[in-house]
């Protein structure tokens, strides 16, 4: 199951709070290669809108590092995706 | 992938293309497999017309996996099948609904991505075309439709997650939607298309804050529906119009539907609302595809006592 591996790699969920930290999320799509789960893209991000994104492993430290250094509050949905993706396919029922 | 097909596990493309020829053997009364299309790799597209043969009848059309990463969606198309023919006969709501309506069902939209999701990258959204300039494959065929495209999000950047295409309906995979539906839009009375993630119902307008003419009544059935998937296992979906309930979109299915005169249109959007995103585990299929059931045949239902 996919070629492609997500060792590492999180997903994060952030609310901004104002147009400033809007603007921080549109730009980050910029400066590291993000794949946005909900909104679609970063064109659609609002203030207080929940947006999740999906980062990989190797940029995983800069992103956390540039949030904070925003004030940028932050949830980590999915620590490592590539555990999860192996565990979607397990039924645990 | 190995085992068989089953209801309540993700399948991949070999198995549900193989399930689509047995279904419609094995109920050779109540569902037929028609051929629409090819998509761009030139796998071909089935769609699964399903209720009991008559003439004339009204219809309501459902498509599953537009995007290809969203597996539960073409779970879901699968789930219904096997309803419908399961309890044709037996439960009296949806033996009514089939003796006077059809279901075009089309259990795979986005076929190329979601090979790809399978075998190259879980997280592939877009579908497999290349015809741009660029070096990334792929176009958001929920972007490539005929209604205000290119216009309000959709990007024009072949590297984009929303990128719309080089033309309204540029690619194989949307017109072969199109085409089926124009060529049988008398008797099409709804369009349900099939999404995940975060639990909503949505309706047309997506391109435009303004309100449809039946919005009210839109609004209502989307309430009705909305209780009935709460009624199983009481999940919550949000429910409203596209531009006001999440953000404006354009080029997308539910509204090129709407604009083309199927007036009750709507995009269901599957659990959950993060904890698993595109990763739902299998063992939420079945209480997934439970709740989404019951919610069609509520639209179903109305249809049938409230359109001519």
């Amino acid at each position: 199951i996919s070629a492609r591996r997500f060792d590492s790699a999180k997903v994060f969920r952030v609310k901004p709070q104002n147009e400033n930290q809007v603007s921080f999320l549109k730009n980050l799509a910029n400066i590291a290669q993000i794949d946005f789960w909900y909104p679609d893209s970063a064109l659609h991000i609002v203030n207080q809108m929940e947006v999740d994104f999906h980062v990989s492993g190797d940029q995983t430290k800069n992103v956390e590092s540039l949030m904070e250094q925003n004030g940028m509050h932050y949830e980590i949905l999915f620590q490592n995706l590539q555990e999860d993706i192996e565990n979607q396919l397990v039924d645990k029922s | 992938s190995t085992g068989k097909h089953s209801y309540t596990k993700y399948n991949d493309w070999r198995k549900i293309s193989a399930w689509t020829a047995r279904i419609e053997k094995r109920n050779p009364a109540l569902v037929s497999r028609i051929h629409i299309g090819n998509t761009f790799e030139n796998r071909p597209m089935y769609l699964l017309k399903v209720g009991k043969q008559s003439d004339a009848k009204k219809a309501i059309f459902i498509d599953c996996g537009i995007h290809a990463r969203e597996w539960i969606s073409p779970a879901f198309c699968q789930w219904f099948l096997k309803k419908a023919t399961r309890t044709y006969g037996k439960d009296t709501n949806m033996t009514y609904i089939l003796d006077n309506m059809n279901f075009y069902i089309l259990p795979l939209v986005n076929i190329d991505g979601y090979i790809w999701s399978w075998t190259q990258d879980r997280f592939w959204r877009k579908s497999r075309s290349n015809t741009s300039d660029s070096a990334c494959a792929g176009v958001d065929l929920n972007r490539n439709f005929d209604v205000a495209w290119g216009t309000v999000d959709a990007s024009k950047n072949p590297c984009q997650e929303i990128y719309c295409g080089t033309s309204p309906e540029s690619e194989p995979e949307t017109k072969a939607v199109t085409t089926f539906i124009r060529n049988h839009l008398s008797s099409i009375k709804a369009y349900l298309t099939i999404h995940s993630y975060s639990q909503m119902l949505l309706f047309p307008y997506g391109y435009t804050y303004e309100k449809t003419p039946n919005h009210d009544e839109l609004n209502e059935l989307a309430k009705g529906a909305a209780q009935a998937i709460a009624s199983l296992y009481g999940k919550h979906y949000n429910y409203g119009p596209s531009a006001a309930t999440i953000y404006p979109s354009s080029g997308c299915s539910d509204d090129w539907a709407y604009k083309l005169g199927i007036k009750y249109s709507f995009t269901f959007e599957l659990r959950d609302k993060g904890r698993y995103g595109f990763l739902l585990p299998e063992s939420q299929i079945k209480p997934t595809c439970e709740e989404i059931t019951l919610a069609v045949k509520f639209i179903a239902s109305y249809i049938l006592s409230h359109t001519s």
